[in-house]
């Protein structure tokens, strides 16, 4: 059966037939591992998160990564063309990606682009939006969770205060976004769930 | 696996990168 990697980080989401699974696998760790280096350097310059014990900066890291990439990568989904652009410049369409069996994640993903889109955040509050987001003290297996709740609770505070000034008539936009947090999660379960079907040797 | 990130060798990557491994980065 042909691997399906419908991952916009994968060079396209069908390699040709002759590859091992292994070479798929390292084809697409080369373009997934300099990913996650940009979310732990991104992580690095959060004000205070270096401040946190090791372990409680790989337990936000590897349970937050997939959420950070999703919301850095929503452009990719163009919901009116109803595309997926892949890194590789490729653009495909949802129709397509479907047709490859890939149904569900894909869908919500969509949903979830189209919905951050909307409320065409500056770069400033997207990037501290993703702070907020990494910085998630109900993450499983989080030993200090005072320590990480503090620091979320200054990020949401300066999220608040930077999305009030840009945007003053709009008083309802700061919620919208933290809204978008639940959101993450639901993707980031089902992201998972694929990745258990799909066992790496 | 039970775990999908140690399926991706996530956890692996994210520790070599917050030590700071140079070794580990592409030029």
């Amino acid at each position: 059966k042909d691997i399906v990697l419908a991952c916009p980080m994968n060079m396209c989401p069908q390699d040709k037939p002759n590859k091992t699974p292994q070479e798929i696998w390292e084809d697409f760790s080369l373009s997934f591992t300099p990913a996650v280096r940009e979310v732990v350097e991104f992580a690095k310059h959060i004000p205070g998160f270096s401040a946190l014990s090791e372990n409680d900066q790989v337990t936000l890291l590897k349970a937050g990564t997939f959420e950070v990439l999703t919301v850095r990568f929503a452009s990719l989904f163009n919901v009116k063309e109803q595309t997926v652009t892949f890194i590789s410049g490729a653009t495909y369409s949802l129709e397509a990606l479907k047709g490859m069996g890939m149904g569900g994640l894909l869908d919500t993903m969509f949903e979830f682009s189209e919905k951050l889109n909307s409320l065409e955040l500056t770069a400033e509050e997207l990037g501290l939006f993703t702070a907020v987001v990494l910085v998630s003290a109900d993450r499983s297996g989080i030993e200090n969770i005072n320590s990480v709740e503090l620091l979320q609770e200054s990020l949401i505070r300066a999220l608040r205060a930077l999305v009030s000034k840009s945007n003053p008539c709009d008083v309802s936009r700061f919620t919208k976004l933290l809204l978008k947090m639940p959101d993450l999660r639901t993707l980031n379960n089902m992201h998972s769930e694929k990745l258990l079907s799909f066992r790496i040797d | 696996f039970s775990d999908p990130a140690s399926n991706l060798g996530l956890e692996d990557i994210i520790r070599k990168a917050l030590m700071g491994n140079l070794e580990e980065r592409p030029e």
